[in-house]
């Protein structure tokens, strides 16, 4: 019910302490059972292979703004597919070339745009990036929020 | 709304920055009830956008964005009288400095969301998760009238690949045929996003050469017996999956979420459990295999071991596993 490698002893303790459920308005474990990080109840089916076309109908049809960004370490999904079903399955073309990102005038990743989509990187995270890369990982979301590049 | 006003958080000593607000919105007509924890931006919140943030799995509670990735506090074990606790100090890198953030726990059966219905709720998919998501977003949106006109995202992680494209279209679509409250959605974000079965699954090899994790000439020899690279769907038995659980072995001792960082309990600990990692059908299917592969392997030594009359070691400790040998 724990991801492998993963040590959720902090959020477990927190989550299933009686006096932080009664808090935060959450339902006794009495009433829900214990929190586990992932879910053992849940029966579920993918039942859509593939949201690329989604993406694009998204981006290029609704006008929504897009960022797909990768932790660099991450094995389990790894920036190399990212990167190719942006670049190559959107059927968008790239507005701004592939370039590094500055935090501090220290290069924290890199991006490329494909008009309202861009795919960044974020260098020498993993899976779950803002663990690795606080600083890095709110300036990336403050310039998207407010449409910087 | 008022209700669901957080006083305080044990754990944390001291005022809350902004405010905080956590409790339960029911959707559907079966008793499902998704749960939220809500963080108000600490720069004015009335300027500042709403996000909503998943974690993926699917399965996973948005808990760990909450507790370890981007939430208000650093959370950190303590020791205390009474045996162990949680400490909390504010995080200086939270994301609810510059926006509102929305946490949720999706689809109901996850985290701290849960059916009255039981069990039989728990059976759901893409969609559903979808259509449940969005019906709670309009509910939410209408408890917190204050923020009907703010900008509004949708972010997450991993599976939440699945569930963000696909609870956009819906919000996208839902305001499209007049659902009230309108959702002001201007875009979203998603963060090493599972995507496409076929280009994820191939993501893993190159990978792995990228990182020097295998050669590159181990590599050239996947690309050419992988029919130039399809790595994703090879069919059991065959050398491109013989290939593929070498290329599993070379791997399968480093931290799957971060080749950097070490493997908490480590690639010996065995809880008995089957792996629950579901992170990407490829990546899954790839360990699955290799997997089966290393059992056939022990059951092999193990049915020799007896024939010559020897008793069967203990797994994990006599003999030799891939993490020992690729330490």
């Amino acid at each position: 019910l724990t991801p492998p490698c993963t040590d959720a002893r902090a959020a477990s303790l927190w989550l299933n302490d009686d006096a932080v459920r009664s808090a935060i308005h959450a339902a006794p474990k009495q009433v829900i059972g214990e929190w586990t990080l992932c879910s053992n109840h849940l029966f579920y089916t993918r039942v859509v292979p593939s949201l690329i076309p989604t993406h694009k109908s998204l981006t290029q049809k609704h006008g929504l703004r897009a960022l797909i960004y990768s932790g660099d370490h991450d094995m389990a999904v790894p920036h190399t597919g990212s990167e190719v079903w942006t670049s190559t399955k959107l059927d968008a073309p790239e507005t701004a070339p592939w370039r590094p990102w500055m935090v501090a005038s220290q290069v924290a990743g890199y991006v490329v745009d494909y008009g309202s989509l861009s795919y960044a990187t974020v260098k020498g995270a993993g899976h779950m990036v803002p663990t690795n890369k606080p600083k890095e990982s709110l300036t990336m979301f403050k310039r998207f929020l407010d449409g910087e590049p | 709304k008022q209700n669901d006003l957080i006083d305080a958080v044990p754990g944390f000593d001291g005022e809350l920055p902004s405010k905080h607000y956590g409790g339960y919105i029911p959707v559907g007509t079966s008793g499902k009830r998704l749960y939220y924890y809500f963080v108000e931006a600490e720069t004015d919140p009335s300027e500042a956008p709403v996000v909503l943030w998943l974690n993926g799995g699917p399965g996973c509670s948005s808990f760990d964005g909450f507790v370890y990735e981007h939430g208000p506090f650093n959370f950190r074990l303590a020791d205390t009288k009474a045996g162990q606790g949680v400490k909390l100090t504010l995080n200086s890198y939270a994301w609810n400095k510059v926006a509102n953030m929305l946490f949720l726990d999706s689809p109901a059966g996850v985290g701290l969301s849960y059916s009255e219905a039981g069990p039989r709720d728990y059976r759901t998919d893409d969609l559903v998760t979808a259509a449940d998501a969005e019906e709670f977003l309009r509910k939410w949106f209408t408890r917190y009238t204050q923020f009907q006109s703010s900008r509004f995202f949708i972010s997450g992680e991993s599976y939440a690949g699945m569930y963000v494209p696909n609870l956009a279209r819906a919000v996208v679509e839902g305001n499209e045929d007049g659902a009230e409250p309108y959702i002001n959605i201007e875009g979203y974000l998603i963060g090493n996003a599972v995507t496409d079965t076929e280009v994820d699954g191939n993501a893993l090899p190159l990978f792995a050469a990228g990182k020097s994790l295998i050669s590159q000439a181990q590599y050239d020899t996947l690309w050419k017996r992988c029919d130039g690279g399809n790595f994703w769907n090879a069919s059991a038995g065959c050398e491109c999956d013989e290939l593929l659980d070498d290329l599993v072995d070379a791997v399968s001792a480093l931290n799957v979420y971060d080749v950097l960082e070490p493997c908490y309990l480590g690639p010996n600990y065995d809880d008995g459990e089957e792996d629950q990692d579901d992170e990407g059908e490829g990546w899954a299917k790839v360990q699955g295999a290799a997997k089966k592969k290393k059992q056939a392997r022990l059951n092999s030594l193990q049915k020799a071991l007896k024939s010559h009359g020897r008793k069967w070691p203990v797994v994990g400790s006599a003999l030799p596993r891939v993490g020992e040998r690729v330490h």
